[in-house]
């Protein structure tokens, strides 16, 4: 991993006396390769290369007897840092139902998402009703239809020849009367350059007033994720972030990407196709995974 | 880089930056621009726009290498699509059934994603969709026995080529991996040589990780071609540049949308001049 790799970087520069800055660049350039492979974004990792610089020419390191080892301690540092603390809740609103909706680029897990985050809430007591608003994909209405059977959870539906929004709002008015206090709508999967879709979510926005919109991202996403990330959240507003199939072997530098421009939290990660496969967000374990 | 005026090493920093960010990768890119690094000195090249032009020959030449089209060429053709969750699999199908209808070819369908909920029902709309068969089990029927009836429903129907569905799995999960080779396996009883093709389907917006998963496809189940999907977004798709010169493996077709017709063949100039607008 990293840490093996600044070794033998400072190992080649041992006998010379102390670190110089030369050295440390030398380190960091290590660092940079290192979060490049795990798919962290460029231009996100030029600007935490020169966080960490400030911290890595300070005598901490250039003194150290251990350098090495103090480079991969900063690192981890800085990157739990940004990673942010652990915010795994929906803020349920004080006024119920409480409106959910999951929005993101097509395949990315929304639909098993909204499933899983309905059995979670179903848990801590709560009364969801998944609300089936994607209107093209298909059978996409089925497959929610599906999940909600599986969790013995209401599903709200008015087939796919009404828009999301008027959907929406028949599923407002649907919780309200069969007592659910949360709405957990999916949505259909869109390109963030799609302004005919991109419309659609913030009319649906517009109209039901959602307390929390998670934007849903595949862990093994490349460079990409900064555009996508940063358009959700520009055009639509994002609360938070569900980052899924995480129990594959990708490095998952995507989550660093997302969370450095939009600032928002990720607040679950996904860990499987079961529905029980939902976990909260835990940084340093995300850190060191990035790190390899 | 189109207004630079000379090779110099901000040249190189912005061309590295062009292709990591087009996730060509690390390693890749560095190779590449150190081929380029050895041309610029051999040749004495000074224009900083024909230097461009020969990274763009480089790059197209590692994939031309390796692209390759699908020919209906045994009765029936049996092909396998494969790769992990929510790349576009059950959909490229779908464009693919579409694509060989229009040119007038019996198609049939297998639903062999036996295993996701309404994966079935997804596969029966394209089927309606391209006016093609499908076979299909109740779910959480045997894939392998779909598999096989829908091969043996072709021959007898006379059908031209065989589109077979499979549910996604990560490569990570060795158990699933082992039931995709036995489902392979299986075919492989029903027609002698089937499935003639094997396409593994990559999501452009992946990183690093699609050559783990190229990779391990491989070993499980031999792969013929790579259909990459979703380029119509802003992901370049880079990673079948290190696919292609790695592991040389074919990139066959491209995914530019979720209609039936946003199927094509996959044009390495194209590509290339994507990967740089
Ligand atoms: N291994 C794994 N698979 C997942 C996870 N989350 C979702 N999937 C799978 O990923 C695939 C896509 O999931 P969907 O829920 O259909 O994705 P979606 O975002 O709703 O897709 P669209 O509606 O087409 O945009 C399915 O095969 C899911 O079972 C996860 O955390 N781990
Ligand atoms: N924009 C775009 N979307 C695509 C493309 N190909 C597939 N999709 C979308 O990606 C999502 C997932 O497609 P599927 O065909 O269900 O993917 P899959 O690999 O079969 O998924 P699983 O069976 O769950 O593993 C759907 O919303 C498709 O419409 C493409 O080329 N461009
Ligand atoms: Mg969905
Ligand atoms: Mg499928």
């Amino acid at each position: 991993g990293l840490t093996e790799k600044l070794q033998s970087t400072f190992k080649r520069l041992r006998g010379k006396g102390k670190l110089s800055e030369k050295d440390v660049n030398a380190a960091l350039r290590e660092v940079k390769m290192a979060l490049l492979e795990a798919d962290v974004n460029f231009k996100v990792v030029k600007d935490f290369i020169s966080i960490l610089k400030e911290r890595a020419i300070g005598a901490e390191v250039l003194e150290s007897l251990t350098p090495a080892q103090h480079v991969v301690k900063i690192v981890n540092e800085e990157l739990t840092r940004l990673m942010g603390g652990e915010q795994s809740k929906i803020n349920i609103a004080s006024k119920p139902p409480t409106i959910v909706m999951l929005v993101g680029l097509q395949g990315a897990g929304k639909t098993t998402s909204a499933g899983k985050l309905a059995k979670l809430m179903h848990k801590q007591g709560r009364r969801p009703l998944l609300v089936a608003g994607d209107i093209y994909r298909p059978a996409a209405i089925k497959q929610l239809q599906v999940l909600g059977e599986q969790l013995d959870i209401p599903v709200f539906t008015m087939g796919d020849k009404h828009s999301p929004v008027d959907i929406a709002k028949g599923a407002l008015q649907q919780a309200k009367s069969i007592n659910c206090d949360m709405l957990i709508i999916d949505t259909a999967g869109r390109l963030h350059i799609d302004e005919v879709l991109m419309e659609e979510l913030k009319a649906v926005k517009d109209h039901i007033h959602p307390h929390e919109i998670l934007l849903v991202v595949d862990a093994m996403t490349g460079q990409d994720a900064v555009n996508v990330a940063e358009t959700f959240n520009e055009q639509l507003g994002i609360d938070g972030v569900i980052l899924t199939k995480l129990d594959g072997d990708t490095r998952g530098g995507a989550a660093l990407s997302v969370r450095a421009v939009t600032n928002r939290p990720i607040k679950f990660v996904g860990m499987g196709e079961k529905l029980d496969a939902l976990e909260p967000f835990h940084p340093e374990r995300l850190s060191s995974r990035i790190l390899g | 880089v189109n207004f630079r005026t000379q090779i110099d090493e901000e040249l190189y920093e912005e061309l590295e930056e062009i292709l990591i960010g087009a996730d060509v990768g690390v390693t890749t890119t560095m190779n590449l621009l150190e081929r380029i690094r050895k041309l610029v000195r051999e040749r004495k090249i000074k224009d900083p726009k024909e230097l461009t032009e020969l990274l763009k020959e480089e790059i197209a030449a590692i994939l031309k290498d390796e692209s390759d089209d699908i020919v209906l060429n045994q009765e029936p053709k049996v092909i396998m699509v494969v790769g992990v969750n929510g790349v576009g699999k059950t959909t490229t199908i779908g464009k693919l059934a579409h694509r060989f209808q229009e040119e007038g070819k019996k198609v049939l369908l297998a639903a062999g994603d036996t295993f996701r909920a309404a994966a079935i029902d997804q596969l029966e709309v394209w089927a309606g969709r391209a006016n093609v068969e499908i076979i299909k089990h109740s779910a959480g029927a045997d894939a392998a026995a779909v598999a096989y009836d829908a091969i043996v429903a072709a021959k007898s129907r006379g059908a031209d080529v065989v589109l077979v569905d499979t549910a996604g799995r990560l490569h990570t999960k060795t158990n699933l991996m082992t039931e995709l080779s036995k489902v392979k396996r299986v075919m492989g009883k029903a027609m002698e040589d089937a499935p003639h093709e094997v396409l593994l389907v990559l999501d452009a917006t992946t990183g690093q990780n699609a050559l783990s998963q190229t990779k391990i496809f491989t070993e499980a189940v031999d792969i013929t071609g790579v259909v990459l999907t979703k380029l119509d977004g802003t992901a370049k798709g880079g990673i079948v540049i290190a696919i292609a010169s790695e592991m040389g493996v074919p990139i066959k077709l491209i995914g530019v949308g979720e209609k039936a017709e946003d199927l094509r063949d996959f044009d390495p100039e194209e590509f290339v001049e994507a990967l740089f607008s």
